[in-house]
């Protein structure tokens, strides 16, 4: 248990490095795993909704053992914030990938629409920065939905999820149909969409991602406001805020550059 | 090598003297490697740390990883557990002979794990990646 072996545990740099060698020894290790340059991320909530669903992901490979290919000791990193959001068929997918990613909402805020006018969000996800030669296996949509006091025990919403094919300044987006599917007021935990197919398409041509679009209907056909329902937009709590993740295959042997 | 021929059989009979005290030479030889056990080729604990490199603004887990390395000495004779390849076994044969001409065989990984590791890119997007040969798992000598 190196957590408890002082000896083994303690600094593994032993001596005062140079600013030259630092800068070389880190360069090293971010040839090692493929990175041009130390990360420098703006956002720092690893309690988010994102990195804790990638948390849950990594204590199930940490937690597989030795026979699975990865050595101990891994202390797994437990959340705080109840049981995992991971489900069994993330594990699957994991199980096939080399690489997960999870993407960040890049629409800062949730439009509000007039009554008459067809509610919906609107989500953006940059996948422009995939290493080359990573094919995507799987990828989903999250988001999350609480429990809603208002609304009557069995009443039902209509949740669809589109891709935006094409923007018009003039009238609503040409979109396409991902998901739908029926929903309780009162149902509360994570919505997954699979959006594995639009994923690839958007990989392969960057200038088509458009981002995607719910819209929330009632029994009725009318459009609702998703905020009434209880989905969790841009207002709400950090570890609930949607985001898309995508399990990767390698198609390519990654080479280290020339030194 | 093979000896030249019956014209030299008085040759061969002083060299036949001179190849046995070879023999008790590469023998006792033996004998003291096969007692050294404590600088056998193993594997060693060693424990990288992503915390002591200041990195734990990008990278969420782990915080280091025991990756071990590989020391100790290739010689004669080579156990089971040094996990030597026949070639291995021979080089040791040959360095036992010829030492300054063909050094010993070399401690090295013969078998690795992969890791994984998580953290934030430039845009706060969480990567989980697996890294493969990063943790010795067996040591060996080639």
């Amino acid at each position: 248990n190196f957590t408890l072996d002082n000896e083994v545990h303690s600094s593994f740099i032993h001596r005062r490095l140079k600013s030259q060698e630092r800068r070389e020894m880190q360069r090293e290790i971010l040839s090692i795993l493929g990175l041009p340059h130390r990360p420098r991320p703006h956002l720092h909530g690893k309690h988010n909704a994102a990195p804790m669903f990638m948390l849950d992901l990594y204590n199930a490979m940490s937690t597989e053992g030795e026979e699975d290919g990865y050595s101990y000791p891994y202390k797994p990193v437990f959340t705080t914030q109840g049981p995992p959001i991971a489900t069994l068929q993330d594990n699957n997918f994991l199980n096939d990938a080399d690489m997960v990613m999870s993407f960040v909402n890049l629409v800062e805020h949730d439009k509000e629409f007039l009554p008459v006018r067809r509610h919906h969000r609107e989500f953006r996800f940059d996948l422009s920065r995939i290493p080359e030669g990573e094919a995507v296996t799987a990828a989903e949509f999250r988001i999350y939905k609480d429990f809603v006091h208002e609304r009557f025990d069995n009443e039902t919403f209509r949740i669809s999820v589109y891709q935006v094919l094409e923007e018009h300044s003039d009238r609503e987006s040409d979109l396409f149909l991902l998901d739908s599917r029926v929903i309780w007021a009162a149902e509360e935990g994570w919505l997954v969409f699979d959006v594995t197919v639009t994923s690839n398409h958007w990989v392969i041509n960057p200038g088509r991602n458009l981002g995607l679009q719910l819209a929330l209907e009632s029994t009725t056909g009318e459009s609702v406001n998703p905020r009434v329902a209880g989905l969790i937009g841009r207002s709400g709590p950090q570890n609930k805020q949607p985001f898309m993740v995508a399990f990767f295959k390698a198609t390519e042997v990654h080479l280290r550059s020339i030194r | 090598s093979a000896p030249a021929g019956t014209k030299q059989r008085n040759a061969n009979r002083s060299k036949g003297a001179n190849k046995s005290q070879e023999a008790l030479r590469v023998a006792n030889v033996a004998e003291n490697s096969s007692a050294d056990q404590k600088q056998a080729c193993k594997k060693h604990e060693l424990y990288v740390s992503f915390r002591d490199l200041g990195w734990q603004d990008w990278i969420i887990a782990p915080e280091g990883y025991a990756a071990y390395y590989c020391e100790g000495e290739c010689a004669f004779p080579l156990n089971s557990y040094m996990n030597a390849t026949n070639h291995a076994i021979v080089q040791t044969l040959v360095h036992l002979i010829n030492p300054d001409t063909i050094p010993k065989p070399c401690c090295a990984p013969t078998q690795l794990h992969a890791i994984s590791v998580l953290y934030f890119d430039d845009s706060s997007n969480v990567i989980l990646k697996k890294y493969r040969n990063m943790v010795v798992r067996a040591c060996g000598c080639h």
